[in-house]
């Protein structure tokens, strides 16, 4: 593992704690988007289905236990806890999902390295988790005064994919015989939908002032 | 043999 894997893995496990501090200490998830979050619950589920199939290391399994664990600890506070599911934005939060999950399941059926169920559902899971950021990025356009807790969670979650990019090119230049061509496209249209965040959050940051997205 | 290098990350 090299240092971008590493940092990029950090950061997106930062990226978590800060959503589940900001519901703590809040006990709000006013501006989360609950599709968002269910959508990165599929993923981590169908993509980590090889926690009973491989091992690889120590480190992946106990990685893979912790983000499946923690998104889905996330959804239950947004659904079900008494005080958090009342700070909701349901009537803002109104992208359809379906628009995107079916998508993604039709090109996993046509588009992958190999025929099998197991390979199928996690080329799947990168082709959702390339555009599951989307019904949250409308909710952020539609938040007035967006919180720094969420802006700096959706800022760490797109350097998250950014330091991945980073990592694949390091790997491309050092292994021999890795070529991801299906997870790079998928992480570079990932880090893509970015931009426009990235953008806003540094003119909000250099000029000292509350985030919003036009 | 390729797949299983995509599958050790996360």
């Amino acid at each position: 593992m090299n240092i971008f894997r590493l940092a990029a893995d950090m950061t997106h496990l930062i990226s978590i704690l800060v959503l589940l501090l900001k519901i703590h200490a809040t006990r709000s998830c006013r501006g989360i988007s609950l599709k968002t979050q269910d959508l990165y619950a599929l993923v981590f589920l169908f993509r980590y289905l090889d926690l009973f199939t491989r091992y690889i290391s120590l480190y992946n399994t106990v990685m893979k236990l912790v983000f499946l664990g923690t998104s889905f600890s996330i959804i239950y506070f947004m659904r079900f806890h008494r005080v958090v599911r009342n700070t909701y934005d349901k009537e803002q939060d109104t992208f359809r999902s379906i628009f995107i999950v079916v998508p993604c399941a039709v090109l996993a059926l046509l588009i992958n390295q190999e025929r099998s169920v197991l390979e199928i559902l996690w080329t799947f899971s990168i082709y959702l988790e390339a555009v599951a950021i989307l019904p949250q990025l409308v909710l952020l356009q539609r938040t007035q005064n967006i919180d720094n807790l969420t802006g700096n969670y959706v800022f760490l979650l797109g350097t998250y994919r950014g330091l991945y990019i980073l990592n694949w090119i390091y790997r491309y230049l050092t292994e021999p015989h890795y070529r991801q061509w299906i997870v790079w496209l998928s992480g570079v249209l990932q880090t893509g939908l970015y931009v426009d965040f990235f953008y806003y959050y540094f003119l909000a940051w250099r000029n000292n002032q509350k985030l919003s997205l036009p | 043999e390729q797949a299983v290098r995509a599958h050790d990350e996360l």
